[in-house]
């Protein structure tokens, strides 16, 4: 993915990281 | 519908609408619009709040480089406002996922997927290659992500 968009609460560092 | 409710949404300078729908049952605040859904939302749509959202040093940590995006993934979508803006930019393949709590959830995302393209003259066929629903929550593995972007 070129992006990743998450609004609020949900944004999590692990995944940013596991899925870039 | 009976438990999914309509809304429109228009850009800071009145001239992009956009169409949501809310699951009414969904739990945890997913029956209401966030207020950062429709901040990225108008920070996707203008070059210069991009540049800012994605900040300096986006490149170089491998962040956006290219603009509209070839493949995006939204979590926790709820009305899905930067999915939605994702698709009229052009993004190539825009993935939207929500916590699996009801079907609703996802019917709601359907839909607003399948007015809004319809508006933009995005043909069906496009649509359904282009704007993939998916049910994900934290913790479940995310390879079948992966796999709907392409």
């Amino acid at each position: 993915f070129d992006l990743l968009v998450a609004s609020d609460c949900i944004y999590n560092p692990t995944y940013h990281e596991a899925l870039l | 519908h009976p438990t999914i409710s309509s809304h429109a949404w228009t850009d800071d300078s009145g001239s992009i609408a956009v169409t949501y729908h809310l699951a009414l049952t969904a739990p945890g605040h997913g029956d209401t619009l966030w207020n950062s859904s429709s901040c990225i939302a108008e920070h996707l749509l203008r070059p210069h709040l991009r540049d800012r959202m994605f900040g300096p040093r986006a490149k170089e940590a491998g962040g956006v480089t290219r603009w509209p995006p070839r493949r995006a993934l939204e979590f926790g979508a709820g009305a899905a406002l930067p999915s939605m803006i994702l698709l009229r930019e052009g993004a190539g393949t825009v993935v939207m996922t929500d916590r699996i709590t009801n079907e609703e959830t996802f019917e709601a995302l359907e839909m607003s997927s399948e007015k809004n393209c319809r508006r933009w003259d995005i043909s069906e066929e496009e649509r359904e290659r282009r704007a993939v629903v998916r049910a994900h929550t934290w913790g479940e593995d995310a390879e079948k992500l992966l796999e709907a972007g392409g």
